[in-house]
C-alpha cells in the first residue's frame, strides 16, 4: 500500500 | 474463574461489530481494570484499542489476569444469537480452552448458552503513551461516518485539514474533487449536535479512506466521535461507550510518494 507507514513504527513494543 | 455479567448486552454485540472486519483474531484481556482488547489489522496499518471498565459490568469476577485468543468472526457469529436486551454473560474457567457467553432474556425466561473454543494467537502488545494533539475535533458519529461514505465515492484518501476555519475533509479521484468543511457548531439544541474543534496549532494529514470506513463501524456505539490528530503521530478516532469505556482506532498517516 504506496505511502502508508505501518503503525507499530509509531509505538513501542511493551 | 472469569464472570462478566453485562446488562446492557447490547453494547457488546456492538463492539463486535465495530471491530470484527478489522482485525480477524485477537486477545482479550481480563483484569481487575476491565476486559481490554489490543490488536492490529492483518497489514499492521491500523490497531484498535477497546477497553470496557470493570465497574461497568453488573458483577464482574476476574480472580487472575488472563489472556483469551478469540476468532472475532466466530464471536460475532454467537453473539448474533443474543437478543438486544438480553443480558450477556462471559463465563470461563480457569485452564479451559473454550469460553461460555450466557444471554438471559430480560423477563429470564429464555436462557441460553453457547460454548466458544479459544484459540492461541501470538501478538504484541504496543505500549501507546499518552500525547498532546495539534488538533481535536469532536462531532457526531453519524456526521463522520456520512463524510467518510460520501468522500469514498470519489476517491481513496482523505486529507483532513484543522484550521480556525474550521475542519476540511477532502478528496480527489479520476472523476473529479470534493470538499466538506465543518464549522465549530456549540449552538445546538442537543449536546450530541455539536461539532467542537480544539486547535493548538494548525494540521493537514492524509488518510486511506478505507480504513476511515471500517472505524465508522462503530457508529452505534456513541453519537459522538473524537478526532485527534497531529503531524508526527497516527490519527485517533475514539468512540466512547457510555459509562464503561472506548474504542479507540488508531491510523498511520499516509505520506507523499
Amino acid at each position: 500500500d504506496g505511502g502508508q507507514i505501518p503503525i507499530h513504527a509509531f509505538f513501542v513494543k511493551s | 474463574m472469569l464472570e462478566l455479567r453485562l446488562v446492557q448486552g447490547s453494547l457488546l454485540k456492538k463492539v463486535l461489530e465495530a471491530i470484527k472486519d478489522l482485525v480477524t483474531d485477537a486477545n482479550f484481556d481480563c483484569s481487575a481494570t476491565g476486559f481490554s482488547l489490543q490488536a492490529m489489522d492483518s497489514s499492521h496499518v491500523a490497531l484498535v484499542a477497546l477497553l470496557l471498565r470493570s465497574e461497568g459490568f453488573e458483577h464482574y469476577r476476574c480472580d487472575r489476569n488472563i489472556s483469551m485468543g478469540m476468532n472475532l468472526n466466530n464471536m460475532s457469529k454467537m453473539l448474533k444469537c443474543a437478543g438486544n436486551d438480553d443480558i450477556i454473560t462471559i463465563k470461563g474457567d480457569d485452564g479451559s480452552d473454550t469460553i461460555t457467553f450466557m444471554f438471559e432474556s430480560p423477563t429470564q425466561d429464555k436462557i441460553a448458552d453457547f460454548e466458544m473454543k479459544l484459540m492461541d494467537i501470538d501478538s504484541e502488545h504496543l505500549g501507546i503513551p499518552e500525547a498532546e494533539y495539534h488538533a481535536i475535533v469532536r462531532m457526531p458519529s453519524a456526521e463522520f461516518s456520512r463524510i467518510c461514505k460520501d468522500l469514498s465515492s470519489i476517491g481513496d484518501t482523505v486529507v483532513i485539514s484543522v484550521t480556525k476555519e474550521g475542519v476540511k475533509f477532502s478528496t480527489r479521484g479520476d472523476i473529479g474533487a470534493a470538499n466538506i468543511v465543518l464549522r465549530q457548531n456549540t449552538t445546538v439544541d442537543k449536546p450530541e449536535e455539536a461539532t467542537i474543534i480544539e486547535m493548538n496549532e494548525p494540521v493537514s494529514l492524509t488518510f486511506a479512506l478505507r480504513y476511515m470506513n471500517s472505524f465508522t463501524k462503530a457508529t452505534p456505539l456513541s453519537s459522538m466521535v473524537t478526532i485527534s490528530l497531529s503531524s508526527e503521530l497516527p490519527v485517533v478516532v475514539e468512540y466512547k461507550i457510555a459509562e464503561m469505556g472506548y474504542v479507540r482506532f488508531y491510523l498511520a498517516p499516509k505520506i507523499e510518494e
